[in-house]
């Protein structure tokens, strides 16, 4: 759930802002002018498996499994979103009608290791 | 995962090109859309604005919906059709959006009613589905609204027109014809006689659908 700077190795968000007048979309478009395309990205060592973004239980039940189970250290777990938020958009259709609607999970607000 | 996540043979410009082509495909994925709407005829600004704002007008939206459903309010302005009987015939394409189980809950239609100045005047006005193609004398009419409105003055009116939609968008054809008819003294409705008509009549449907696809993504 940090947001990667430029040197970030361990898992965090990148944030990339996609204008829609870039993409030349603003024509349909009606609001917002663009959008959050955040993503997760970074390496999820065992240590970190299940920690930031995830309840605390959670990691140290990932530990107790991995040691349990003897799991190869060199094991990775994955960087995924642990928080997104829905993203309302007004467009026009095909037929020139004008439609607000709510996309659900648009926008990753957090990541975190598997 | 775990692989090396930076692409070896992207420089600036072809991360942003993949980034951009990414939220192209989100985008389009999440209105359930397979390519961009082409816009067949250009709204004017001023009838979109002014339609906005009676959408803000009606009121704040119903609460969040549940996780599995999904909210869709659409404006949709009228076009005028030629009859020969009295009164005023208009269409609406109401493309439903892509998901199957859309149930209309709302839909309203918003009419300018002209008064001369300065006049208090009584128009009644009588609101009709016509159901098929052909003109008002050949199809099956089913009243909808008849409503005396007293205007002081020019101004927006709106009436229910929910029994029209009977649940979801309209005829299959996604087009809706309404007959509107009109009588008082000196009053009357501005119809949508050309498409740059600032104060043409416009139709507020505001409905929800279940997300298959978000119920199994949350599960």
């Amino acid at each position: 759930s940090l947001r990667c700077s430029r040197d970030s190795a361990l898992c965090c968000r990148r944030d990339h802002y996609v204008d829609f007048r870039a993409i030349g979309w603003n024509d349909w478009i009606i609001s917002p002018e663009g959008y959050q395309l955040n993503y997760c990205v970074g390496q999820c060592p065992l240590h970190v498996a299940g920690s930031p973004g995830m309840a605390s239980s959670f990691h140290s039940a990932v530990l107790s499994l991995v040691k349990a189970n003897n799991v190869r250290t060199a094991a990775h777990s994955c960087c995924v979103p642990t928080r997104r938020r829905p993203l309302s958009l007004l467009y026009f259709d095909r037929n020139s009608n004008i439609v607000k609607t709510d996309i659900p999970d648009m926008i990753v607000d957090a990541c975190g290791c598997s | 995962c775990g692989a090396a996540e930076r692409c070896p043979s992207c420089g600036a410009g072809t991360e942003r090109r993949l980034l951009e082509e990414a939220a192209k495909r989100q985008l389009l994925d999440g209105l359930r859309l397979r390519e961009r709407p082409r816009i067949a005829h250009a709204v004017p600004r001023v009838a979109v604005a002014r339609a906005l704002r009676r959408l803000q007008a009606d009121g704040p939206r119903r609460g969040d919906p549940p996780e599995d459903e999904r909210r869709f309010e659409i404006i949709s302005f009228a076009e005028e059709e030629p009859t020969s009987s009295p009164g005023t015939v208009l269409r609406f394409h109401l493309s439903p959006p892509p998901d199957r189980d859309v149930r209309v809950v709302q839909a309203r239609l918003w009419l300018y009613v002209r008064v001369p100045r300065g006049a208090v005047t009584n128009v009644t006005v009588s609101i009709s589905l016509l159901e098929g193609r052909g003109d008002v004398g050949g199809v099956r009419r089913v009243s909808l609204s008849a409503r005396r409105v007293s205007a002081r003055g020019s101004g927006w009116r709106t009436f229910s027109i929910l029994p029209a939609l009977r649940g979801s968008f309209g005829p299959e054809s996604g087009t809706l014809r309404l007959h509107l008819q009109s009588s008082g003294d000196g009053g009357g409705i501005v119809a949508a006689s050309n498409a740059t008509q600032p104060r043409r009549p416009f139709l507020v449907a505001a409905a929800s659908s279940r997300d298959p696809q978000h119920r199994v993504a949350k599960r």
